[in-house]
């Protein structure tokens, strides 16, 4: 079975589109065959890993989607830079398409277009926007888990946790078998009182389903999305790289794909 | 005439409601009268500076859009923790509120809502949530400028911008009075190369828009959002409140409220 994970929190600037793409290529690199899908119109992780310039591309999300050819999934999918790594680009015309059609179809159109090219693929990745519309809602009827950065000393990333598990709530009408995989600390300096306390607090609402692993704060991630590449790209040895490693790890043992 | 600021861009975490609200903190201690309005139905700004626990209130900023009574505005209207600064809360029923309703309405919602208050206060200030959606473009349309905040070293904060500028031009066709303000560097830490490498590309492409005045990146931002308060609150006589005060001024002067 394929295991979809929907990257998700209506918080911003969290780590969603960081991790996405730096685990994909984790991913890759133990050998799972991996597809990355960039639901946020902001199109950031497509940025990072697409090979061509995604305004030249026929296909992506928004046809994803969008398209009456519910075949069209096969035709959206591209390969990355990396080698192993497919993708499905976005668009900010997403954001419009989100906004006028998305809204009246039933939340279930990712999960019935995926079905089509699932099976070619052990893990799938979706990003998804900073907020609970419907791409985040048909990101969560499509997944089989869902994974939840906390951002280190952000308490606000916390705060929101309630309103995403009454969006997973919804989603569940459709898709029983979503389970959470777990949250993450992301950004972590355990040397800030803000940091601990947090961790305390996550450690509390989150109990067992709180990964052990954590990526630390690291400039490395930002000059990493600068010069677009992943963190096991830029500095295959550093620590950020071996933290990703690690949560990669760790995922793959908690949804049975080591 | 009031000047009425939209915080806003689409990318997350890059500071619109940390400085929102540390931003209307120093409009108030130069004796400005402020209103701060969350039109983020995350409603971070509104748990840092509201009094009362906001789901006790009976308006906020969902009234103050869909009330068919246009004079709904002052009765959503709070005193905050902050003496001298008011402030409408939001929610997040905001959210679907925006998908169903807002959606069917004209961006000139808050435009018209507003114009019943704003002789009351000299600076209104709009959070915005992480998107361009409605809620940003009734924002947009409302303001007499528009304030954006570029993350240290976060290259995707300055990669919307372009997505950000379409936005406004839809919305100068209701507010051909709206300008932008300026965008300043959040979270600014001059010693690593990514960042000087950010600041190059923000000079070039903002000129003399680009705020001299920078947010240093400081733990004293997550403590003080971690306790209610804002860094004026927190710790008066440290650098980031310096900081902030620095903003607050060269926006005063830029806005010509001096
Ligand atoms: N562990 C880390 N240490 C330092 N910087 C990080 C780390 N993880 C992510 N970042 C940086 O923080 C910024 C925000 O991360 P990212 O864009 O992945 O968040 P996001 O949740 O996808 O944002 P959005 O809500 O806008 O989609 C980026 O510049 C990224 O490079
Ligand atoms: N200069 C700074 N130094 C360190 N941390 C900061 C700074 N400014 C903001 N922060 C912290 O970064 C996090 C994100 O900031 P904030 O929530 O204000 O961003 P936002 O753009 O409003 O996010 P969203 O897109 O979710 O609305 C918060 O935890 C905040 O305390
Ligand atoms: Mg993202
Ligand atoms: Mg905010």
């Amino acid at each position: 079975m394929t295991i979809i994970i929907a990257i998700a929190t209506q918080k911003g600037g969290v780590g969603k589109t960081s991790s996405a793409v730096n685990l994909a290529d984790a991913f890759v690199r133990r050998g799972k065959r991996t597809l990355l899908i960039d639901l946020d119109p902001q199109s950031n992780a497509t940025s990072i890993i697409s090979e061509v310039n995604p305004g030249k591309l026929r296909f992506n999300t928004v046809n994803l989607l969008l398209d009456s050819d519910p075949t069209v999934a096969s035709a959206c999918i591209i390969g990355s830079r990396i080698k192993g790594l497919d993708m499905i680009a976005s668009s900010i015309k997403l954001a419009r398409a989100a906004e006028t059609e998305l809204i009246r179809r039933n939340t279930t159109t990712l999960r019935k277009r995926l079905a089509i090219i699932a099976a070619d693929y052990d893990i799938i990745i979706l990003d998804s926007p900073p907020n609970l519309g419907r791409l985040t809602s048909n990101a969560l009827c499509a997944a089989t888990h869902y994974l939840v950065p906390i951002k280190g000393a952000d308490i606000f990333s916390l705060d929101g946790y309630e309103d995403l598990e009454a969006t997973v709530k919804e989603a569940k009408e459709d898709n029983p078998q979503l389970q959470l995989l777990g949250a993450f600390l992301n950004m972590y300096d355990g040397r800030t009182n803000v940091a601990q306390q947090l961790l305390g607090v996550a450690e509390s609402k989150f109990g067992k389903d709180l990964l052990s692993a954590r990526l630390p704060r690291s400039v490395q991630f930002e000059e990493a999305a600068a010069t677009s590449k992943t963190v096991l790209e830029a500095a295959r040895d550093g620590s950020p790289a071996k933290a990703v490693t690690e949560l990669a790890d760790e995922i793959l043992v908690r949804v049975g794909l080591t």
